[in-house]
């Protein structure tokens, strides 16, 4: 479920945006046992021309923000993606029935940026 | 539209398989989380995150490489004790089915935890020690006699839970045919004179091994 759509208009720019995901929504909450669900996010948002440095880009992202904003159509603009990630650890039942502890890299959205 | 489902289910697979899973699990009971696994989950839940990213294949509780820890159920049976009932107190095949185990998964370590239930082992008599080893042996039974045990130990009274280390009973991490099978004997040891035969099968509550393992990704992203 990602927030609800604030009152004040969100930022367009690219940064992190809510999403909890929820097992049980995804049914498989019979065979993990902890966390019940978690703080995933996601990046959204533009890169428009000119890149502000908080935008954690590229000097690639730059030069191509530049040249989309002299030829839209013919060139994209950079991509609003993860570029700092964290892990978490899950506490479920493996197919034999034992209880596994383990350790699952990039599965949280902690920056994004323009690439 | 069945269309619709068989492309979820197949994008689940995906995902279930990326998360280091052949299949959706479907647990048929409840096991109880060992209090191990618990405590662990709920520190790395509630610790900070640090601002740099910690080494996501070490087991920091164990300082042992690995991302994937589990706790295997004993399913052994206890063995007659084949020797004259008063030296020997238990006998007993402990049998762990390590075949969930994936491809490619190194052991990094293995710990056995014995359980007794409360006070079942007192000092045997004045001047006696109680005597615990450990054999490696095949899941049809004990070893061959004369074998050197693993492990052996003596104690003066027995806690309610002990802990072996086993690392070193595992060469290089592999397990020998996806199951590891030891025997457990306890006996009362030399001099003194028992007051009372030592407790037997009865004293032991439960037996279990916890095993840390590196999976194949965290190998790879290690090598790079």
């Amino acid at each position: 479920s990602s927030a609800p759509s604030p009152a004040v208009s969100p930022s367009p720019l690219c940064k992190p945006r809510r999403l909890y995901i929820s097992f049980s929504d995804v049914g498989w909450e019979n065979w993990i046992i902890a966390p019940q669900g978690y703080l995933a996010n996601y990046c959204g948002g533009d890169c428009p021309f000119p890149l502000a440095a908080e935008l954690n880009s590229t000097n690639h992202a730059v030069l191509q923000t530049m040249v989309h904003s002299l030829d839209p159509r013919g060139t994209p603009q950079p991509c609003c993606v993860p570029v700092r990630l964290s892990p978490i650890s899950i506490l479920y039942y493996d197919n034999s029935d034992n209880v596994v502890l383990r350790h699952y890299e990039d599965m949280v959205v902690d920056e994004c940026g323009c690439r | 539209s069945p269309v619709l489902a068989a492309e979820l289910s197949r994008q689940e697979s995906s995902l279930l398989k990326s998360l280091g899973l052949s299949a959706k699990p479907s647990p048929k009971s409840a096991v109880p989380v060992p209090p191990v696994l618990w405590r662990m989950f709920q520190r790395r839940k509630t610790q900070p995150r640090p601002q740099e990213e910690p080494d996501s294949c070490r087991v920091e509780e164990f300082n042992v490489p690995g991302n994937i820890v589990r706790v295997f159920a004993d399913q052994g049976r206890f063995l007659p004790e084949g020797q004259p009932r008063g030296r020997l107190c238990l006998r007993k095949l402990l049998f762990f089915n390590l075949s969930a185990l994936e491809e490619g998964e190194r052991l990094t370590m293995a710990q056995l935890e014995l359980q007794f239930h409360h006070n079942s082992y007192q000092p045997p008599g004045p001047g006696q020690v109680l005597e615990l080893r450990l054999y490696p042996a095949s899941p049809r039974g004990p070893p061959q006699p004369g074998r050197r045990p693993l492990l052996e130990r003596s104690f003066v009274r027995m806690h309610k839970s002990l802990l072996f280390e086993l690392s070193a009973a595992l060469k290089d991490g592999k397990v020998p045919g996806g199951d590891l099978a030891l025997v457990l004997e306890i006996s009362a040891g030399d001099g003194g004179s028992p007051r009372s035969p030592c407790a037997g099968s009865d004293a032991l509550a439960a037996t279990s091994l916890l095993a840390v393992t590196l999976g194949r990704r965290c190998r790879a992203r290690r090598r790079r």
